[in-house]
């Protein structure tokens, strides 16, 4: 554990803080994509099935409970509690076109042929590419409610302080994950264009909004 | 060296 990934997780853990305070405060989930949403609970099932069978420290346990029990709550807060104010006909993302290719990426490299391994390496292609429905989404109306981009950018933080944990960590333990490292610059990468309006504009105090 | 397949982050 090292600093970055430390700030990372914390920052992750805030944004599903900051998505759930929208919704509940608000109680509304307009502008949040149901299908990114329903993309995480896929990647923290697929991923943390070695809940079951390695244990890595109570931290690593502790969050990755957190994060399948939250990503589970937020669906249940969008299709069932708030669900009148869930606008399926803006989330248009084809989620076949997301899925699809990173079953083909999971198969061709991964840490080895059996399920956990390819499940694993499944959902980390998936998470890289996750967030691509609700920027779609941001995209196609054009504005966002101010909190719903500080939900966004924490996620955003979350990504990019992974780069230097891995930096460090080749340096001080030789570790390196490729898979990791390749989906998660990947990932990062898809948040530029985001960061640079809520730096420009959001910080700034003005609205987000995308010139037309 | 550690090995990529003991997947310690989150």
């Amino acid at each position: 554990m090292n600093i970055f990934r430390f700030f990372g997780d914390l920052s992750h853990l805030a944004s599903i803080f900051i998505l759930i305070h929208k919704i509940t405060t608000t109680r509304s989930c307009r502008g949040i994509s149901f299908k990114t949403q329903a993309l995480y609970v896929t990647v923290f099932v697929t991923r943390y099935l070695d809940l079951f069978t390695s244990y890595v420290s109570l931290y690593n346990t502790v969050m990755k409970i957190f994060f399948i029990a939250s990503s589970c709550y937020i669906l249940y807060l969008m299709r069932v509690r708030y669900r009148p104010t869930n606008d399926p006909s803006i989330d248009t993302f084809r989620l076949e076109y997301l899925v699809g290719p990173c079953v083909v990426l999971a198969l061709i490299f991964n840490y080895g042929y059996n399920p956990t391994e390819l499940l694993w390496s499944f959902s980390i292609f998936l998470e890289s590419v996750a967030i691509l429905p609700q920027l779609f989404m941001l995209q196609r109306t054009g504005e966002a409610e101010t909190i719903t981009t500080h939900y966004l950018a924490a996620l955003g933080a979350y990504r990019a302080l992974y780069i230097p944990n891995w930096i460090y960590r080749y340096f001080s333990e030789g570790y390196v994950d490729p898979i990791s490292v390749t989906a998660g610059l990947v990932q990062t990468g898809l948040y530029l264009d985001f960061f640079y309006v809520y730096f420009t504009k959001v910080l700034q105090g003005q609205k987000f909004e995308l010139p037309a | 060296e550690s090995d990529p397949s003991v997947h310690d982050e989150l």
